[in-house]
């Protein structure tokens, strides 16, 4: 499987959808600082299930939720899709594109889809399992995390390589 | 399972090692279990050596070092057990030119097994994207996406 | 004593309020005594707006903005009791050339009332150099001095 | 008063004497990954009397001299001199200009030096007392420490803030 696109609305600096189509090889995103790049990683990282607010950079999930800006209001939901060619059937469901849509409202509601039907986390941890994607250790490298693995306890790192395996 | 750890481990210290010295240009490196009597509890130690340096404690290596070594790990791991996506924000940040080279041609051996998403300020990184976006916020605090000509002036 | 620490906070706070500004070209910014009946032991809070953008904690700003905002206040508590000599290994590493800029006038303000070492990779901050060294291991593993010429080939 | 200079000798990656001389303004040190740069930050904290090796990157004080390389031996000893120009006298020693030296021997013996003359590090301490030379979390910004405080809690933030007070 590879991934499509991932599309963005109403989550943290993204008032307005915005996609990003990715393709073969590398992806490179540029920008000013501030301008919303490791906001892109944080989206991925909520979409496929991130529990915690503090590896996204907030204090609770409704600091994912569009604040406001000078000429902006508030926005009421935040919104991430991830659009999966399956054509190679990798993830266990007859389809030929898979999406995987998390939703977060200002009144704490939330929800996740498989392909607009409402799904739990269960039902998305168990569709990724064992193809590597994910939000594992080794697959995302935030900012400033690079040398995270060199700074790790050995019993940390230990974890990290029990995943591999 | 105690068999599967030990082929992983294997697999992943085997590449650490080769890798390493591809992206230094010799010295050595390895990863150890701390006890080999405990394989599926002990925790795992990183040793490196920069080419024509003694091999000391991982915390004396400068900044640039210790991200060039991480980088050898990390896509060691990744190599056993390749993950169809890949994102980096900012790893070269502590990278001179030179580095980032070999950082950047390490890249490219292992884009054939993975899409990676990489974000970086660096023009010698930005060079390997198969495609390149940007993203800037015209409206203050409000994120829009832009296409980049590398050759035009909105390289930002 | 309690008059002393109430004197230079609202020194340090007042230079960051406006540096901040500078900065950032905008926005809004505070140091916060977490307890003011408690001004010998309370802590201190950080708040930060860039221009534009909506109070939010400080943890969500991004790393440029981070570096920024530290940098100002390091800049204040600095300018109320500058230390003859100031050392900044790699400050820049996180700021684009935008930021950089601005981070290279800032510095050049405080130049009169101390002396800085400033460590840097970033051909615009070298630029702010009075003096340049570079140090190089011509023999792997020991570091000698070299004069740099900025305009010449040598610029590592 | 004002820094001249500092002078390196067996100190981590700097087995041959080594000297920098400062003026009034900026000084920039640049070069390549591991070229020593950092090293030189280390060396004036730990001339100024740093007792933690792991503030400078070490595990234990041993680690601060030459431990050789492919084509040197380890050095026997380490030392850092810094050179004051005390024309103002505003450290309170009735001399131009005053040294402050540190050894550190392999045997683990070690001395600190004021004008040649042994001194404790007390008297370092004493000499600059007042003066704002030192390692206080605000005059030295170690690489990677830029947002220190920002990652602070907010007590570890007032202790640096009553240094300055
Ligand atoms: N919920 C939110 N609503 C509005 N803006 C937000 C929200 N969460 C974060 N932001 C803003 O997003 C910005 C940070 O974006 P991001 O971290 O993606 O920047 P960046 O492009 O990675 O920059 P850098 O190059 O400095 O790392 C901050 O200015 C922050 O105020
Ligand atoms: N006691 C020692 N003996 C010999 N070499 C040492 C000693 N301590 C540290 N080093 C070496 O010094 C090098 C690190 O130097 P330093 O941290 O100053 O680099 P740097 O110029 O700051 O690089 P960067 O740009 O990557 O931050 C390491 O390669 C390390 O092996
Ligand atoms: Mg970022
Ligand atoms: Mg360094």
């Amino acid at each position: 499987m590879f991934l499509k696109r991932i599309t963005i609305c109403g989550f943290k600096s993204f008032p307005d959808k915005v996609d990003f189509e990715f393709g073969p090889g590398v992806t490179c995103i540029v920008g000013p600082n501030g301008c919303g790049k490791s906001n892109l990683v944080d989206a991925f990282k909520w979409v496929l299930g991130e529990q915690s607010a503090r590896s996204l950079r907030g204090h609770q999930m409704g600091d994912m939720i569009f604040a406001g800006s000078a000429t902006r209001r508030a926005s009421s939901v935040a919104q991430v899709d991830l659009v999966f060619d399956n054509a190679d059937r990798s993830l266990s469901l007859d389809f030929d594109e898979i999406t995987v849509t998390r939703k977060l409202y200002r009144s704490g509601e939330s929800e996740y889809q498989i392909n607009q039907d409402v799904a739990r986390l269960r039902d998305i941890k168990e569709l990724f399992m064992d193809t590597g994607v994910g939000i594992d250790a080794y697959s995302v490298v935030e900012q400033g995390r690079v040398d995270g693995l060199l700074q790790s306890s050995p019993t940390e790192r230990r974890l990290i390589f029990e995943e591999a395996a | 399972s105690r068999e599967r750890f030990q082929t992983t481990f294997t697999q992943i210290r085997d590449h650490f090692r080769a890798l390493f010295r591809k992206l230094f240009g010799g010295g050595r490196a390895d990863i150890v279990l701390e006890d080999p009597e405990d394989i599926l509890e002990c925790g795992i130690e990183i040793l490196a050596q920069p080419p024509g340096k003694e091999l000391q404690s991982i915390s004396l290596m400068s900044g640039g070092e210790k991200s060039m070594t991480a980088i050898a790990l990390l896509m060691s791991i990744f190599s056993c057990r390749p993950a169809p996506f890949a994102i980096m924000d900012e790893v070269d940040a502590a990278l001179d030119e030179a580095n980032n080279d070999r950082f950047n041609r390490i890249v490219q051996e292992f884009v054939a097994m993975s899409q990676f998403l990489v974000i970086t300020h660096s023009k010698w990184t930005m060079g390997i994207g198969d495609r390149l976006y940007g993203i800037t916020m015209q409206e203050p605090g409000v994120s829009t996406r832009v296409s980049v000509e590398l050759t035009g002036a909105n390289v930002a």
